[in-house]
């Protein structure tokens, strides 16, 4: 455990408690894509088989617990929840996601570390989570503008994953075997797809103006 | 054997 890695780690935790908080404070999930948070459970369902089979440590277990936990209670929020679900843009959140889950999972049956039940599991949970964000990107530029507990969701979800990818740097050079391309090569791929994001991102915090997405 | 890669990270 590095630095990189814990400080990735936190903010990946932090973006989902301001997920949470947005929902529970305004009991409002526009804005928000559930294409995206479904995207998201099945990531961490499909990673974490481990979970019960190997025990790493206390926080890597407790951390899997609160991931795979806080993304059920948003998508059971969000589609069951009788004030919350009635503020969700059913209309505008219109991602054809299962073409994603379908694509990550063909690729994982081509690219993977070994070719058991778990390894392709697995890898098809690391390109999955590349491209969960789509269906939420898509619906903050047609949302146009932006609030700021959702800009800041996004946020930092991007800044985990870049915090990944120095964790990756750093192992890299520390640990004579590096054997993370996959996850290296999606983090990195993933994190792309949030640089216009972020730039408009940073305009708006730039300009002190309201985050506005061109569509 | 295989060493097989423990995926230690989230």
């Amino acid at each position: 455990m590095n630095i990189f890695r814990f400080a990735g780690d936190m903010f990946h935790l932090i973006s989902i408690l301001v997920l949470l908080l947005k929902i529970y404070a305004t009991k409002s999930c526009s804005g928000i894509s559930l294409k995206t948070q479904e995207l998201y459970a099945l990531v961490f369902v499909t990673r974490y088989l481990d979970l019960f089979t190997d025990f790493i440590s206390v926080y890597n277990t407790v951390m899997k617990l609160v991931f795979i936990g806080s993304t059920a209670a948003i998508v059971w929020c969000m589609q069951w929840h009788p004030v919350v679900k009635r503020s969700y843009d059913r209309e505008l959140d219109t991602f054809r996601h299962y073409f994603l889950v379908g694509a990550c999972f063909v690729l994982a049956l081509f690219l993977h570390e070994n070719f058991t039940f778990q390894e392709i599991f697995w890898a098809f949970s690391i390109y999955l989570e590349a491209v969960a964000i789509l269906p939420q990107l898509v619906l903050l530029q047609r949302s146009g503008n932006v609030d700021n507990l959702t800009g800041q969701y996004v946020f930092f979800l991007g800044a985990y994953r870049a915090f990944y990818i120095l964790n990756w740097i750093y192992r890299y050079f520390m640990e004579q075997r590096f054997s993370r391309w996959i996850s290296c090569i999606s983090g990195l791929v993933q994190t792309a797809l949030y640089a216009d994001f972020f730039y408009y991102y940073f305009l708006s915090w730039k300009n002190n103006a309201k985050l506005h997405l061109p569509a | 054997s295989s060493v097989v890669t423990k995926h230690d990270e989230l």
